[in-house]
């Protein structure tokens, strides 16, 4: 299956 | 006080448009280089970006930085009430617990005013870091909308797959599967109905249909837009707002796990 990523693990609280 | 008064107020209906299917509430910041607005959509997954410069404002005065925090969908409301053609400016005191919309006629015969409450929304800012990306498409704003309407009938997953040739778009479900193909424009008279690609690497990547759809909102803003894409980054799908700034969307791509 294709899991999809939350933007939170990406970009990071400045 | 902060004052902003935009000539072409169509524009900032159309930002609502694009903003208010994602997102319920937003905070509007104030600086003296123009109105910024960054918020994750409900669900945490995708992440719109907006950037108002004060320049592009008719008159523009914002005596302290103001964070404004809006429900979205009164806003988009009182938007409503305001004509296509109507100057809109946007004014509050500093500090203060509501903001004012006023929506002039163009001759001035007809004059509005509508206060909205502000709302105390806990401020989370996220850094988005500086990223060269392995392909920029720009495409017709139009097509790709309608490719994304098209293709989300497929399956709530599309694959955008870009090499030096071209971008192609592709969805599988239970009815089957579609595949769009965009050549690169050869010659590019007209910039906006262009296919331009800049690739440093193929890349094929995977995203939600329905956030896809929820960006292409903003397709009134302009003629055209910008995807860039890089493996294991998230998709920026960025619309110019005219010569006044831009609104940005980031969704991260479907992993197989």
């Amino acid at each position: 299956t294709v899991a999809q990523m939350g933007i939170l693990a990406f970009f990071t609280q400045d | 006080m902060f004052e902003a008064r935009l000539l072409q107020g169509s524009l900032l209906k159309k930002v609502m448009e694009a903003l208010k299917e994602l997102l319920n509430e937003a905070a509007w910041d104030c600086s003296d280089a123009g109105i910024q607005l960054q918020a994750m959509d409900n669900s945490h997954v995708s992440l719109v970006s907006l950037n108002l410069r004060a320049e592009g404002f008719d008159k523009y005065r914002c005596d302290r930085n103001l964070s404004m925090g809006m429900n979205l969908g009164s806003m988009s409301k009182i938007l409503k009430c305001a004509s296509n053609e109507d100057i809109i400016t946007i004014k509050a005191q500093d500090n203060a617990d509501t903001v004012t919309f006023v929506f002039e006629s163009p001759d001035q015969d007809k004059v509005s005013d509508y206060e909205m409450k502000l709302m105390n929304l806990d401020q989370e800012h996220l850094g988005i870091p500086e990223t060269d990306y392995a392909c920029t498409i720009r495409l017709p704003s139009s097509e790709f909308a309608r490719i994304c309407r098209d293709l989300s009938q497929f399956g709530e997953s599309m694959v955008i797959s870009c090499t030096k040739e071209g971008v192609r778009f592709s969805a599988t479900g239970d009815i089957g599967t579609g595949n769009i193909k965009l050549a690169q424009s050869a010659k590019v008279d007209k910039e906006e109905e262009a296919v331009v690609i800049e690739m440093q690497e193929p890349v094929s990547l995977t995203f939600a249909c329905r956030y896809l759809n929820s960006f292409t909102k903003a397709t009134s803003l302009s003629k055209s837009v910008q995807l860039s894409m890089s493996p294991e980054v998230p998709l920026v799908v960025e619309y110019k707002i005219e010569d006044i700034g831009h609104v940005r969307y980031y969704l991260a791509p479907k992993i197989e796990d």
